[in-house]
């Protein structure tokens, strides 16, 4: 069974899930070109 | 913390400063203008005087770093994610340059001691605060500020300056120590963030690819296993809610990260992860068996008449980077093992055997499974060597009539089915790219399966097998290839068996994979 | 045979719970590794452009940071000096480079739109940006397609290809819409 620690992180693990580390959080400041990602048609290049 | 008076005014006042002379336009190179600047406000203020103050300074200034972001966090004028993060960054970033140039011009240029102690100092205090607002703000706490900080601070130290690259082995100790202690386990509100830290582009090169000698893969296997032993009571108790998914799923593509790019190091480390993965994470653990050195050509396990003795690797032992021999404890019981193993005494040593590797009577938790895997590979270790020593190889004819055999085949009998099949979890475990331990292992199992007296032990060598073969790919080799001999050599009959057709989908299984064999 | 968890009963169980639990697949069964959005069979190094545990995608070149002379940065006190990104000042070559080098961005459908409104069209089947060659008319023309001479933008080899065609007007990518975003600045 898990222990009442093991809730305790999971409940914590859940509310971070809420604000996910973005790609930009490990970047230079981008002053120019941020990135601002969007869902792009699947038929354009994806990469 | 009895702060000095004052002391809280004097930062805020220094930090704003530095913030401003390190956005503005005649900060200089690098800011190397700014900071020459500011180190005399710093001194003006008598920050500089004692280590107790510059350790003040450094939590304050975190604090005071943090609770900013919590603003801009709640500032719902910002309803843009991408404004509230470059109002943080605007005051992070200029922190962790402040912290970059203290840490590079303390001390004269070639005494590195003193600036990798500032650094550990400064990362020690910046965990300190992580720590206690995690603890503080519970579900409330970001990782934001902290993943930027320990980011945009290991990419500063990262730059291809001489002051650095004399440090280099140093730093990544100081932030593998502290994300050692930053570890999932202590701080689960950091776990994603921790994660993309520890699997970071950068920090991957120079921990597994600059660092001379291979000198911080023990730092790395590390952290790896902070991970595994946080996710393993929910991937054990099969509970992934979806932000253990979400956790799970990312580890597994940094193994194959490693996998793809580095596997000679999760060929040397597998022993350390396989000891702390639940046995039934099956995927994962057979992602990090699979790990083969990039110089070798595997033969393809499907081969008909493959001669897996006549591979001229099938007799080199792997590294094996752990200490599994220490990790058989109690002293007394090792003393007994070892005596067994060159005399076969003391005689009651295998009817006690059992009783030393179980903990409890709990369903699910009887047994020390750390031992049992340490027992395994060090007996098996010991036979090969006694193997080698009388000029032989390991093979069905030579691995039988010894202690070792009598201790394997004891525990085959003895065990109940969890303890048997844990047991024959760590000899599978041993199956991987064609080396002395993978063959070694693969003739003990083949020959228990012919040898055993019940045939539970015949169903349970297949059920270890099975389950680790009907999971999607990758499969390791030697796992591949002790399974086509199972069922292909007649000599084990395995055709014959009731629990070769106990169900539908079991017999499609065998007769799928028997199908691509022949 | 073994009746509890331990034996061939035990896994049989477990495979069939898994199909009918998703939070089980993925220990019973794995997943497939390869959808992962990582190229395993790539020859280079994965690590160098790793986007992260959380990443479909590898880093795009513009991602990752090189060490640059600070000169070459731009500072926060003379980013509002700098022009404004208007693409309709822009040559195609430039808005071909802005729509291949920026997918899952703002820029890519900007890019895209701006193409649009110099009369190139998408095509969704051949993925490839194509407009009518200047001066020819098409040689047929109806109410649900065309046929003549096109440009086709080659990507691989960075420039415009002449080709007789067969054009389907409903395989041709209306006007892109841009999603109002947050701009960073």
């Amino acid at each position: 069974p898990l222990t009442k620690n093991c809730f305790f992180q999971s409940q914590m693990l859940e509310a971070s899930s809420q604000h996910m580390p973005h790609p930009s959080d490990s970047e230079r400041l981008r002053l120019y070109f941020p990135r601002n990602l969007c869902p792009t048609p699947s038929y354009y290049p994806q990469s | 913390y009895d702060d000095p008076p004052g002391l809280h005014e004097k930062t805020e006042y220094l930090l704003r400063e530095w913030v401003n002379m390190y956005h503005n336009a005649s900060a200089g190179r690098d800011s190397t203008k700014a900071f020459t600047m500011f180190v005399h406000q710093m001194n003006v203020q008598g920050i500089l005087k004692t280590d107790d103050l510059i350790t003040r300074f450094f939590r304050l200034s975190t604090e005071m770093c943090t609770e900013l972001c919590y603003r801009a966090f709640s500032d719902q004028s910002n309803p843009s994610p991408s404004l509230v993060r470059a109002k943080c960054f605007h005051t992070l970033d200029a922190y962790v340059r402040l912290i970059t140039l203290l840490v590079k011009h303390s001390g004269d240029a070639n005494n590195s001691l003193t600036k990798i102690n500032l650094l550990h100092k400064v990362l020690g205090i910046v965990a300190g605060v992580l720590l206690r607002d995690h603890d503080f703000r519970s579900t409330e706490f970001q990782q934001l500020p902290y993943h930027r900080i320990f980011i945009m601070l290991f990419l500063e130290l990262s730059a291809p300056e001489q002051v650095l690259e004399s440090i280099s082995v140093q730093v990544l100790n100081a932030f593998c120590n502290t994300l050692h202690i930053l570890q999932p386990s202590k701080a689960p509100g950091f776990a994603y963030a921790w994660l993309e830290l520890v699997s970071h582009r950068v920090f991957l090169g120079k921990m597994l690819v600059l660092t001379p000698q291979q000198r911080a893969w023990g730092m790395y296997a590390q952290l790896l296993i902070d991970m595994f032993k946080f996710l393993a009571p929910f991937l054990r108790n099969v509970e992934l809610p979806k932000q253990i998914q979400l956790l799970y799923k990312g580890t597994l593509r940094v193994l194959l990260v490693l996998l793809h790019d580095f596997p000679e190091f999760l060929c040397d480390y597998h022993y350390g992860f396989c000891d702390v993965i639940p046995p039934n994470c099956i995927q994962m653990r057979n992602l990090i068996l699979s790990a083969f050195p990039r110089h070798m050509r595997l033969p393809d396990p499907f081969t008909p008449n493959l001669k897996v003795d006549l591979l001229p690797e099938i007799t080199q032992a792997p590294r094996v980077l752990t200490n599994f021999a220490s990790m058989i404890q109690p002293a007394n019981f090792k003393k007994d093992l070892d005596s067994y193993i060159n005399s076969r005494s003391p005689v009651t040593f295998l009817s006690e055997l059992r009783s030393n590797l179980q903990v409890s009577n709990e369903p699910g938790m009887r047994y020390n499974i750390p031992l049992i895997n340490a027992l395994v590979l060090y007996v098996g270790t010991q036979a090969i060597s006694h193997i080698q020593t009388k000029g032989q190889a390991p093979s069905m004819g030579t691995i039988t009539h010894s202690s070792h055999m009598d201790i394997f085949q004891n525990l085959a009998v003895d065990l109940d089915t969890e303890g048997r099949y844990l047991f024959l979890n760590a000899i599978t475990n041993q199956l991987r790219y064609p080396n002395s331990h993978t063959h070694y292992f693969s003739c003990t199992l083949l020959y228990l399966f012919a040898e055993a007296n019940t045939e539970a032990i015949q169903e349970q060598i297949t059920r270890v097998l099975l389950e680790r073969l009907i999971v999607n790919r990758p499969h390791p080799w030697g796992l591949l290839v002790t399974f086509i001999e199972l069922i292909k050599n007649p000599t084990f009959k395995f055709w014959n068996h009731e629990f070769v057709r106990c169900a539908p989908e079991i017999e499609k299984l065998f007769d799928s994979v028997a199908r691509s064999c022949m | 045979m073994v009746m509890d968890q331990f034996g061939m009963v035990g896994l049989l169980t477990f495979i069939r719970a898994a199909e009918s639990d998703n939070s089980l697949v993925s220990l019973a069964l794995g997943s497939d590794l390869t959808t992962l959005g990582l190229n395993l069979n790539s020859p280079e190094k994965l690590y160098s452009n790793f986007g992260g545990p959380w990443a479909e995608q590898p880093c795009r070149p513009q991602d990752i940071d090189y060490h640059v002379p600070s000169e070459y940065l731009i500072n926060q006190n003379i980013r509002d000096k700098l022009a404004s990104i208007k693409l309709n000042r822009y040559g195609e070559d430039l808005l071909f480079f802005l729509f291949y080098m920026f997918s899952g961005d703002i820029l890519q459908l900007s890019a895209a739109a701006e193409l649009y409104s110099r009369e190139w069209r998408f095509h969704k089947d051949e993925r490839v940006w194509i407009t009518r060659a200047p001066g020819m008319v098409p040689a047929e023309k109806t109410g649900t397609y065309e046929r003549g001479t096109y440009y086709f933008f080659d990507a691989a080899n960075w420039r415009k290809v002449a080709k007789e065609f067969h054009l389907e007007y409903d395989r041709l990518e209306e006007r892109p819409h841009i999603p109002q975003a947050f701009p960073y600045n």
